[in-house]
């Protein structure tokens, strides 16, 4: 089960030489290391199509969630997060803007992305990310989960 | 930490980190092993919150996303070489990379049972993460997140809702990246995208408004077209574009590595998708058609 239009087989090979995985103590009867398991994925029990109530709970227990979104990317796109995010009802406490950060070897400040904050809930888009935000955006990534952790303003 | 599970010396890489990593498993529920890396933070170990990572699928590894994300190690073309991230995670935190559920990556059932649902990877993901902080006493206090991406957007939340009211855990929230979230929002908000991008054109979107959409709804609820022919056949084209064109589904603007969506596989004989089949789960024609593509066989003779 390998997803379309991505090539990871130098991590797969890295992960099944020998030698990694005898640094990693891992016995010799698991199974070969692989991206995705098929027969995981294939007889897999779904049992939401929303979590709406999850958030909810977690919200109403006063825990910080952040919703980001890479906004190129096709299989969770970020307008239907947003429209999630939205549906939550939380108390919004600043409008939808820009965020910024400055690239490495630069002084000039870039669009980053945009930030939507509600009251213990944040959405976060990353300007020309897809699906895989800290691979196609690694310096915005990192700046972003370090606001997130310390509670720096976007 | 266990000294066992310490990896004292990473293949490939010149020189090692001065920060530690451990490598390990941790027990679930019944016979289940899962396996765990966890990285140390680069910067105050003891002070630096402890975070959780889990990639999606479902069925994916996280180690993808320490070795391709946000972990502080790039496996270079060769598969044998490894370089350092300098924008990795573990800048600011501890990272634990969970392969779940139990078949995953390094993962395994002593039963070799692995049928699992989303409440069973719930409940086996937080029984590991309570061996972790039995392994690893020194983090208990920690501030601990739970993140992770895609499918992830289902394992985080789930289990975020048991662990909240685990005492013995000091939780205080959840991240999700390009997540999914709501079956129906994600699907429909995938046809505006694709309108929005250019990928589909006034034609195809007016035939979309025409027989998807209802006068009273803010939004058209394409994934729940129920019993309507002509909209199921108005969204082919689109999911046609997005899955089948050659697009890369991950990143638009990306190039596609290599790998289809949608293929004729010699060995089952049969069409398979490698696509995450999410979207318009709901809509009964195209559910239908996927179905009746899926269990086509003799595939070469009718269906060329």
């Amino acid at each position: 089960l390998t997803p379309p239009c991505l090539n990871y087989s130098n991590v797969v090979k890295y992960m099944n030489t020998a030698e990694v995985r005898k640094q990693l103590h891992i016995p010799d009867t698991v199974q070969k290391w692989d991206i995705c398991s098929a027969d995981i994925n294939l007889n897999y029990g779904r049992k939401y199509n929303s979590m709406k109530d999850q958030y909810n709970k977690i919200l109403l227990a006063k825990k910080k969630v952040m919703v980001y979104n890479g906004d190129i990317d096709m299989a969770c796109n970020f307008l239907g997060d947003e429209w999630f995010v939205d549906s939550l009802n939380q108390k919004l406490v600043t409008e939808r803007k820009a965020w910024h950060y400055t690239p490495e070897g630069t002084t000039s400040k870039q669009v980053a992305g945009f930030v939507k904050h509600f009251e213990d809930l944040t959405f976060v888009t990353v300007r020309g990310a897809g699906h895989m935000v800290p691979t196609d955006k690694p310096q915005p990534a990192l700046i972003m989960i370090t606001n997130y952790l310390q509670d720096i303003p976007f | 930490a266990p000294p066992a599970d310490e990896i004292k010396y990473m293949p490939g890489l010149h020189k090692q980190p001065y920060w530690k990593q451990y490598s390990g498993y941790l027990n679930a529920t019944g016979t289940k092993q899962l396996h765990y890396w966890f990285i140390q933070s680069a910067n105050k170990p003891s002070e630096d919150p402890l975070v959780l990572w889990m990639n999606g699928g479902p069925g994916c590894s996280s180690d993808l996303g320490l070795l391709s994300e946000h972990g502080p190690f790039r496996i270079g073309k060769d598969g044998a070489s490894v370089t350092y991230n300098p924008h990795s995670w573990n800048n600011v935190a501890n990272m634990i990379y969970l392969e779940a559920p139990a078949g995953v990556g390094f993962s395994y059932s002593q039963d070799k049972n692995y049928t699992t649902d989303d409440d069973q990877v719930a409940l086996d993901n937080h029984m590991a993460l309570k061996n972790f902080f039995k392994k690893f006493p020194e983090y208990a206090k920690s501030d601990f997140y739970i993140t992770g991406e895609s499918y992830g957007g289902i394992y985080v939340p789930t289990l975020s809702a048991r662990v909240v009211d685990d005492t013995a855990i000091n939780f205080k929230g959840f991240v999700v990246g390009n997540g999914l979230s709501d079956d129906s929002m994600n699907s429909d908000s995938l046809v505006y995208f694709a309108y929005y991008h250019g990928l589909i054109g006034d034609s195809l979107w007016d035939d979309l408004s025409k027989y998807c959409c209802q006068g009273n709804m803010t939004r058209c609820a394409f994934s729940q077209n129920r019993g309507k022919e002509d909209c199921g056949k108005a969204l082919g084209p689109v999911m046609e574009v997005v899955y089948g064109s050659g697009l890369n589904e991950y990143n638009l603007y990306g190039t596609c590595e290599g790998g289809i969506g949608i293929y004729f596989d010699e060995e089952s004989n049969k069409v398979a998708f490698t696509h995450q089949k999410w979207q318009m789960k709901n809509n009964p024609f195209l559910s239908q058609k996927m179905k009746f593509i899926q269990d086509f066989t003799d595939v070469e003779n009718h269906l060329r």
